[in-house]
């Protein structure tokens, strides 16, 4: 049965082990935590690395000379314009400040996703599951679509981009520039076993836009005795200062640092309970109450709290939540550190309901089908949008000005060598 | 619980083997099989199914033929169990009959009738 037993296989197990638990991609030749592969924690999850065999190339680092033998930091940008002999990234990226968007986050941010296709067997067929090897080597994660670091284009028909592609498309000088530090079951109190899997040298990168989300399971367990295993508001106040502080040692000066609150998610109950779940459309037989109970019971629910018929326990778990955000705002707005602004950004689901619904569409279409949790596709976008918007308004400075070289840079580089 | 997760998968997969069957008005082992054949080759993932197939497709089929449920197949083939003291954990809503006798019966279908060996149609 453990397949990995096998001597031929042991090696490779241990190396797809080895990266899967330390976040950090499994085909990296160079070391320099980027890789040319997509999947095991590949270019899925950061920026592609443009030369693998060459550890002092990789995205967000500043240029080497100005980039005018090489793609030293893989925006795509290099070499020399013969017209002025000036080198293009001196011409098109000096002082347009570029920045890299980092996030650290749970499966949420990751964009878990199980896609209905594999359970609903009236739609059943040779294509549903072609996605799923790519999706079973990102540990169901979907990285790569997600509402703050994705760069491929919607599957969801909504048009609202990514952070990521905001940025890029601001200055294209940050073509590449992304990493989504997520692990599913992540918290503010299992950060730390994976933070160094983030990649910034505070004197050779480019500043950062940093996102701390740990939206759920400071709150979220499996357990039936769910509240104590909740994460208190001090637990959470020492492990999010402790994370500032290795921030503010690997950051580059000049970069930002934003933290993201808890949701209310007593949303999930109120919305889905009484709705049928995938595999009870067929003989209208299971609904999102009949499968919360069935994981509760198991005790392998992603979130006991929320996804229970006791309204008391939903009550109590929105709480908690409530209180976890007051802290870390607390902390955004009385502690300073050298190399990054912080701030802090509610997570305002309610907000996106409404822009929602002004579309036409039903709270219940936020959330992902299969697994009755997560936000899915269209409500990362949305957050997003929002999320953009708000920092526009209040922080303009965290995003960078305009690049007024951008339509050149697409003249002269085009995709800039794509993701 | 302590064996959760295989149990959610095991209530899942066989849920959808039932249903295939349903929606295709075919045999439980046609079913399985046409499962299989969905499934790509990467990641062993096709070997797998079949393999999974080869060596639950003969209880999966006696019980499902007889009208059990995906709960009542997984805890028969123990990926489901209720743990001294513990709740009963199901999907589905619980049959007319009273669990423990339910059980019983699927185990007696189990036992008693020869051990098909799967041969795999074509």
């Amino acid at each position: 049965s453990n397949i990995c037993s096998l001597p031929f296989l042991a090696k490779i197990c241990e190396m797809i082990k080895s990266a899967i638990k330390n976040s950090v991609p499994f085909k990296d030749v160079d070391s320099d935590k980027y890789s040319v592969f997509p999947t095991l924690r590949g270019y899925h999850w950061r920026g592609r690395d443009c030369n693998d065999s060459n550890g002092m190339a990789y995205p967000g680092r500043r240029p080497d000379n100005w980039d005018i033998h090489q793609d030293s930091n893989c925006n795509g940008i290099w070499g020399v314009d013969p017209k002025d002999g000036i080198p293009y990234e001196k011409k098109f990226c000096e002082g347009s400040q570029p920045r890299g968007i980092i996030l650290l986050g749970d499966s949420a941010g990751a964009h878990f996703h199980i896609s209905p296709e594999w359970i609903t067997a009236s739609q059943m067929s040779l294509k549903s599951f072609v996605n799923l090897p790519t999706a079973i080597t990102d540990e169901l994660n979907w990285p790569q679509l997600s509402g703050i670091t994705g760069f491929l284009n919607s599957t969801s028909g909504i048009t609202e981009d990514s952070i990521y592609l905001r940025l890029r498309k601001r200055n294209r000088c940050n073509h590449r520039d992304y990493q989504n530090i997520s692990k599913n079951g992540a918290s503010s109190q299992n950060l730390e076993k994976f933070i160094e899997s983030l990649s910034r040298n505070q004197l050779l990168d480019h500043p950062a836009i940093v996102i701390y989300a740990m939206i759920g399971n400071d709150v979220c367990n499996g357990k039936s005795d769910s509240v104590p295993k909740m994460t208190t508001p001090e637990k959470l106040y020492s492990k999010v200062m402790q994370t500032l502080k290795y921030l503010n040692s690997h950051l580059p000066n000049g970069s930002h640092v934003i933290l993201y609150g808890l949701p209310d998610g007593t949303f999930l109950w109120d919305n889905l309970h009484n709705k049928y779940h995938p595999l009870g459309q067929l003989n209208k037989d299971v609904t999102y109450a009949h499968f919360y109970s069935f994981l509760n019971c198991l005790q392998v629910s992603p979130c006991q709290g929320w996804m229970s018929s006791n309204e008391t326990l939903r009550t109590l778990t929105s709480q908690r939540a409530e209180q976890l955000s007051n802290t870390l705002k607390k902390i955004a707005t009385r502690k300073k550190f050298t190399n990054f602004n912080l701030f802090y950004m509610d997570f305002d689901f309610q907000g996106i309901i409404k822009e929602w619904q002004k579309r036409g569409g039903q709270p219940w279409q936020l959330i992902e089908p299969v697994d009755g949790f997560h936000p899915n596709e269209v409500a990362s976008l949305l957050l997003a949008d929002v999320f953009w918007k708000k920092v526009q308004l209040q922080w303009p400075q965290v995003l960078g000005k305009e690049n007024p070289f951008n339509s050149q840079i697409e003249k002269v580089f085009g995709d800039q060598g794509g993701h | 619980h302590s064996n959760g997760h295989s149990c959610v998968g095991c209530v899942l997969v066989v849920s959808v083997i039932e249903q295939l069957a349903q929606v295709h008005n075919s045999t439980v082992q046609a079913s399985m099989e046409r499962l299989c054949s969905y499934l790509p080759g990467k990641l062993l993932l096709k070997t797998t199914c079949y393999l999974v197939v080869d060596m639950f497709g003969p209880d999966i089929i006696k019980l499902l033929s007889m009208d059990k449920n995906a709960d009542v197949v997984c805890h028969t083939l123990k990926f489901c169990k209720q743990d001294p003291g513990q709740p009963l954990c199901h999907l589905y809503p619980l049959p007319k009959e009273t669990w423990k006798f339910t059980l019983e019966k699927a185990r007696q279908i189990v036992k008693k009738s020869p051990t098909l060996k799967y041969s795999r149609s074509d």
